[in-house]
């Protein structure tokens, strides 16, 4: 089974329409292995994107050297998932 | 583990597995004989039953209202939501005024495990999975998007063609035997009048077109309808939805849904992205289940019910 631990969900806005296409820039990198929950849409919309933990600390300069805001929407996706699957598995019981 | 013996005691406020889920339907029919059967459609690539869910009450053939959920599979509200759905139609037919005139006249047809072999993927190996499962050919990287893959603008921008890309519109266009079975239920049934897909999330209420610029023939119509059916929804909690075209509201999406259901002639082809705006993105807690379900109710209500006063 897949685990997700210290995946983070961050929440990118693009100010303008340089920072939008950097954002969509990031699409095409598959090396970081990047899950757009949420897709690049037009400025001020927000973008969700899950990024793994081996990312995470590339993904975030990258941001932050561009001056492009975001915000963490997911502190640690596996701490979510084991609290849904732990709801499951106590209701079926 | 204690099974529900009938629908009435099954829990709609948690998340269910798809062999539950596909219990309740067998439930559902044999408590409704008259009014419930079950369809299956095809076979998802892995061999398991497509199954829609038929509500009649007579006639031949009738205009019809499609409903589906949870082609993409990490969707899990959708799933949820549309087992709802398929209680609430049974629970208020014959004491809501809106929908037993409805019915008395159409046919509501529900596909609530739309991508099957992706739903039972995400209970047991990658709950972020939101593709088919079928293999693609020379590539490491498995299935294909289930909204990308339909005959409509297929291939065009706003898909990709990298099999390892969350938005792999596939090697051709009903390649998926998941989106087959519905364009060839939609083509031989004929008569489907409103076709409504339900994803999440970012509380939106889309229609067409998302291949394409080019306004829809009947855009004032479906954006006029859009704006009842949300204001409908919004009365109940006050969550609050964006609603216009998909290229205008989102971005542009090429060989969607919607898109070929409408060049088929469905007038009313409407995408549902439900809760949330972005606390909890898909992995929204299963408390919110059965709210965001009463709510969507009433805006399917609305497009239902205008489907049934405007015939064509």
């Amino acid at each position: 089974k897949e685990t997700f631990e210290g995946h983070q969900v961050l929440r990118i806005v693009p100010k303008d329409e340089v920072q939008l296409s950097l954002i969509k820039d990031l699409e095409d990198m598959i090396e970081f292995e990047l899950d757009f929950w949420k897709g690049v849409t037009e400025v001020a919309s927000p973008v969700d994107v899950r990024v793994p933990l081996h990312s995470l600390q590339s993904i975030k300069i990258y941001l932050e050297t561009q001056d492009i805001l975001y915000s963490i929407m997911i502190e640690d996706l596996q701490v979510m998932l084991d609290e849904e699957q732990e709801e499951i598995d106590s209701a079926a019981r | 583990v204690a099974e529900p013996r009938n629908t009435d005691n099954f829990d709609f406020s948690r998340y269910h597995t798809i062999s539950e889920i596909y219990s309740f339907q067998d439930m559902l029919v044999a408590e409704n004989p008259n009014l419930v059967s079950k369809i299956v459609i095809g076979q998802s690539y892995e061999g398991r039953p497509l199954n829609v869910l038929k509500f009649s009450t007579g006639g031949t053939n009738r205009p019809a209202i499609w409903m589906d959920t949870g082609i993409h599979s990490r969707e899990w509200v959708t799933q949820a939501s549309g087992t709802w759905f398929a209680k609430k139609i049974v629970s208020d037919y014959g004491s809501d005024p809106a929908l037993t005139a409805i019915l008395n006249k159409m046919d509501i047809f529900l596909e609530i495990v739309t991508n099957p072999d992706g739903y039972y993927f995400t209970h047991n190996s990658n709950r972020m999975w939101r593709k088919t499962r079928k293999p693609n050919p020379g590539s490491k990287c498995v299935g294909v998007d289930p909204n990308r893959n339909w005959d409509a603008g297929f291939g065009g921008p706003g898909a990709s063609s990298n099999p390892c890309s969350e938005t792999y519109h596939g090697p051709q266009a009903n390649s998926e035997p998941e989106v087959k079975s519905i364009v060839d239920f939609v083509k031989s049934h004929g008569n489907i009048k409103a076709f409504i897909s339900i994803h999440s999330y970012s509380q939106m209420l889309l229609y067409p077109y998302g291949y394409t610029r080019t306004p829809a023939k009947d855009k004032a119509e479906l954006h006029a309808l859009a704006k009842k059916a949300i204001t409908d929804l919004a009365s109940l909690y006050g969550t609050r939805y964006r609603y216009g075209s998909i290229v205008s509201t989102i971005y542009q999406a090429s060989g969607g849904t919607i898109d070929w259901t409408y060049n088929q002639g469905i007038k009313y082809s409407y995408t549902f992205e439900l809760r949330d705006t972005g606390r909890y993105g898909f992995i929204l807690p299963a408390n919110q289940i059965i709210p965001t379900a009463n709510e969507t109710w009433l805006a399917l209500m609305a497009i239902m019910d205008h489907t049934y006063k405007n015939p064509y």
